[in-house]
Formats: structure tokens, sequence, C-alpha cells
């Protein structure tokens, strides 16, 4: 019977916390310095006695009561094709917004891209990553998976380290319409011609890119129920 | 006022605040909460005298139940209760892999009254 009692009061208070049931994750993500650096500040405020509003998130600028980051779940597209002939990278990235409930407003929305440390020292001006919207789903091509019409976002010119894409409007577009949702495309091209030596040196940094790679979307949201009167206050 | 008895408590029944530390390893939930590993959450207990709720951080209220339960013993005395709170902020990991840190307000006892 205490059992049940205490399963039942968990199942409340999860509620209250925002969970639909006990969280059983098979191992813990690595958390990113600026969720560390917010939590450290926040512990550190209430454990002198400063009153911080808990609907503005100072570190990041903007209003929000609840962080989320939210790992890429795409997958690496790969081509048979010479590498001269063919991107460096391919890869498409998914993010799935499920955990953000109807009643909350999002605020921001950053997708952070970590290349791996000095990936690009030894190439020069030679690679450009470009990010795309997926606007139409994936179709197939001689088992080649490629995805279907797409909006460039952004591109940049000799990528390195990690890398920071406003997505806010994206984030906004899926969440109000999921299935809208068919995620990303992040591509990294080699410009130019390059003789036998290079490409192999190019091949080996393309390789050491795909396992480097790291994406995850950083979203911030505001619950107006838990945020009124300190929304007021502002 | 001859007809209120005076009260017979010691200073440790009082109202007060005491120290009740949340470790969530206890609740099974070091599985997925990343941080803290507990918190400082404190609980009030204690007696509150009509003759001392004033001196117990007691509202106006709890001074007049605490009077009238001297008066009929069949009204239940002023009860101690948090009158300030604070915050606490929690990292932990949903089911999608999602890492999660949110505020969650009136989670640490600070102070208590009657």
């Amino acid at each position: 019977a205490l059992g049940q009692t205490f399963q039942f009061q968990e199942h409340a208070f999860l509620q209250f916390l925002g969970l639909d049931k006990v969280p059983s994750p098979q191992k813990f993500q690595p958390v990113p310095y600026i969720l560390k650096k917010i939590f450290h500040d926040q512990e550190t405020a209430a454990t002198i006695g400063i009153s911080r509003d808990l609907c503005y998130v100072k570190e990041l600028g903007v209003q929000g009561n609840i962080l989320r980051l939210l790992p890429d779940q795409g997958f690496f597209l790969y081509s048979k094709n010479l590498p001269q002939a063919s991107p460096c990278l391919q890869k498409l990235l998914y993010f799935n917004l499920s955990a953000v409930k109807d009643e909350e407003r999002l605020t921001m929305a950053q997708l952070g891209l970590d290349l791996g440390p000095n990936t690009y020292y030894h190439l020069g001006p030679d690679l450009e990553l470009v990010l795309s919207l997926v606007q139409e789903p994936h179709v197939w091509d001689r088992s080649i998976p490629k995805p279907g019409k797409m909006f460039v976002l952004q591109s940049v010119p000799w990528p390195q380290g990690v890398l920071h894409f406003n997505l806010l409007e994206v984030a906004k577009d899926w969440s109000n319409n999921p299935q809208k949702n068919l995620g990303l495309f992040l591509e990294i091209l080699v410009k130019g011609q390059r003789d036998s030596g290079v490409n192999f040196q190019l091949e080996d940094t393309c390789a050491r890119l795909r396992c480097s790679l790291h994406a995850s979307l950083l979203v911030v949201t505001l619950n107006p129920k838990q945020c009124h009167s300190s929304s007021r206050k502002r | 006022r001859a007809a209120i008895p005076a009260p017979k408590v010691s200073c440790k029944n009082l109202c007060h605040r005491h120290q009740l530390f949340i470790n969530f390893r206890d609740l099974g939930w070091h599985k997925w909460i990343i941080a803290p590993k507990g918190f400082m959450a404190n609980y009030c207990h204690g007696d509150c005298p009509f003759s001392l709720t004033t001196s117990l951080n007691g509202s106006n209220y709890a001074f007049m139940q605490a009077l009238m339960h001297a008066v009929d013993p069949a009204i239940p005395q002023a009860v101690c209760i948090p009158t300030k709170l604070s915050p606490i902020s929690m990292l932990y990991q949903d089911n999608d892999d999602n890492v999660i840190l949110r505020h969650y307000e009136d989670m640490v006892v600070d102070e208590c009254g009657c």
C-alpha cells in the first residue's frame, strides 16, 4: 500500500514537473557548458539569497523558463561516388520537438554544430558548409537516399570549430505544423579541383569530420502559466 | 482574559523550520536527474500558541484562530506553515534523450510562521 501511495504521489509530482512518466534514459547525454552555467548561476543566487527572474534567461538574453537540448536523430548519407566528385559530408539532421507542449511559447531555437578540433587547418579555403531546410520528403535513388525539395538557409565558407545557427522561425513552424518537420540537410562541399595527394588528405579529413560532427538544438520556451507574474513585472 | 489558559509549550516545540534534505537517490530519481543530487527542502513544524503567534511570524488570521481555539478547543489550533519559499533548478534527461533545464518555484522552505 505504501508503494502504491508513493507511485501515485510520484506520478502527481512528475506531472507537476511536466513529465508523463518516470524517465529511464539508457545513459546520460553530455550537458553543454551553457546549461551548466545557467544551472550553477541559479544555484549560487539561491544559496546567497538573491531572487532571480525565473522566466528570463539572462545568459541567453531571452524570455523563457524551460531549456531543452534536443539531440540530433538524423543520419549520414553516403555516396559511392569518388570523393572528388562528391561532397565531403552529407547528413540529414532531425530534431523531435514533440516534448514542447502546446501552451509553451518558443523564444529561442539555436542549432549547434560541433565540427571537432582544428579540422580544416591544413585544407585552406576549400570547404563550404551549406545548411538547408528540407521541404519535401526524401526520395530514394539507386539505394542512395536524397532529400527532396530544399531551401538553403545559410552557407558558411571555411567552417571550423563550433557553429551556431538561429532557427527560431523554422522551429516555430515545425512546432505549429509537425508534419512540416522533415529535418535539415547539412552538406560540407569541396570547392575546386585537387591533385591526388591532396585528395587523399581530404578523404582523411572528411572521414574525421563524420566521426567528430555533433549536432544539437537548444530550445528555450516560456510557459505563460508559470510566468505570468514575472512577465507583468517586466 | 482570565478564561484563556496560559500555554504550556517548550521552546523546542514552537513553530520553526526543520532541516530536511531530499536525496534523489532515495527516490530512485538519480537515474534521470543529472543535477542536483538532492536539495535542502526543509519543513515547518511546531506549535502556534495564542500568546506567541505574533512573535512566531504569525499572520493576523493565525492570531485570531489561536484566540478562538483558546476559547473553543473544537476550533483547531493555528498551524505552522512555510511563509517564505525559494526555487531550485533541475537538470534532467527525458526518455527522448533531451537534456532539460527547468526552474521550479517554491521548492525550498526558507522561513516558517503561524
